[in-house]
């Protein structure tokens, strides 16, 4: 018993090659789960398209090619900071003939114990004439009684001018969201005219509406020096 | 550090896979299909202690000098990873998002006597 409080591997060799495995693998079990921070294995019922996630995983690294340097400015993981990239698919909410609504989920675990680092909001437009086509997008966050308050997230205007992906950093909404300990981002698309207007891609898998987000473990008592 | 083998009693590093389809787990975790974990086993002489892998660290010349100063407060030496790295995992959240994350210092690379 002594020697056991010194070496944690010692007592294994006493055990039957069964045991050994259960113990082990329970072991890598609980060792995932607690570095992932999950009470439990998620239970998955409704997986990515394969798809959706290869059409995303293409766009990401269309903008960001093998071997490029971090964008300027991101602060570089220091030595036993874990990071984290997450891929987040849209819930389509209510739409109109003018207006999307699209909603991201966060897990707990995820809002709660790190900072965002850097997200874009990737949508896919289906442009049907030439020229510009302005978009207005508002950031919604949930109010506690349940609802939803347009002034809470902040607005922005993109510009549409042919088919394809178009892109917008929305590292400091969810940076705030996460602040405010939101797990939902909601965002609100809507175009100017009815006629010739854009369309949003939605519906389609491959062209689904997705955030791409690299996040660090937040540490608690990082100290700066000035 | 040491692979074990057969019929090897000393400190050494023992592989140990996990296979997720094997646990259940293949539906959440999108990548890699299972998980070397690896362990270290194995008796540590005193006469080994510090080697190999800690030879050259502070924690093994404090220790060694301990030893030599002061019997009493000799401590046995443990065969422990010395070396470890990260694992790297492609899984669904409990919301389906897609997760890429690196935990470190999960996969044991090397053992040795403290």
């Amino acid at each position: 018993a002594a020697k056991a409080v010194w070496c944690p591997a010692c007592g294994l060799a006493a055990l039957t090659p069964t045991t050994r495995r259960d113990v082990l693998v329970a072991l890598a079990k609980q060792s995932i789960l607690s570095k992932l921070h999950l009470p439990d294995r998620p239970n998955i019922t409704q997986p990515t398209s394969r798809g959706a996630l290869l059409t995303a995983l293409r766009r990401i690294h269309a903008q960001q090619p093998v071997g490029t340097a971090p964008s300027p400015g991101l602060p570089h993981p220091g030595v036993g900071e874990q990071e984290y990239e997450i891929l987040s698919f849209a819930e389509t909410g209510s739409s109109t003939s003018r207006s999307v609504h699209l909603d991201f989920h966060f897990t707990r675990e995820l809002a709660g114990s790190t900072e965002i680092l850097q997200a874009t909001l990737y949508l896919f437009w289906a442009v049907p004439s030439p020229g510009m086509h302005p978009i207005t997008i508002r950031f919604v966050h949930p109010d506690p009684t349940g609802g939803t308050t347009p002034e809470g997230g902040g607005e922005t205007r993109l510009e549409v001018q042919r088919d394809g992906w178009a892109t917008l950093d929305v590292g400091q909404t969810i940076q705030n969201l996460f602040k405010q300990g939101g797990q939902r981002l909601s965002v609100e698309l809507e175009v100017m005219e009815e006629q010739g207007s854009p369309l949003l891609a939605v519906h389609n898998d491959s062209h689904r509406p997705f955030v791409a987000a690299r996040a660090r473990a937040r540490t608690p008592h990082r100290v700066q020096r000035r | 550090g040491i692979d074990c083998s057969g019929d090897s009693r000393t400190c050494c590093r023992e592989e140990f896979f996990v296979d997720f389809k094997e646990i259940g787990w293949e539906d959440w975790i999108i990548q890699p299909e299972g998980y070397h974990m690896n362990y270290c086993a194995g008796l540590c002489p005193l006469h080994m202690a510090g080697i190999p892998g800690l030879a050259s660290s502070f924690h093994t010349a404090v220790l060694n000098l301990i030893k030599a100063n002061n019997a009493d407060a000799a401590v046995d030496s443990c065969c422990v990873p010395t070396q470890r790295r990260p694992l790297s995992l492609l899984y669904y959240d409990r919301d389906s998002n897609i997760v890429k994350t690196d935990i470190p210092d999960m996969i044991v690379d090397a053992c040795g006597c403290t």
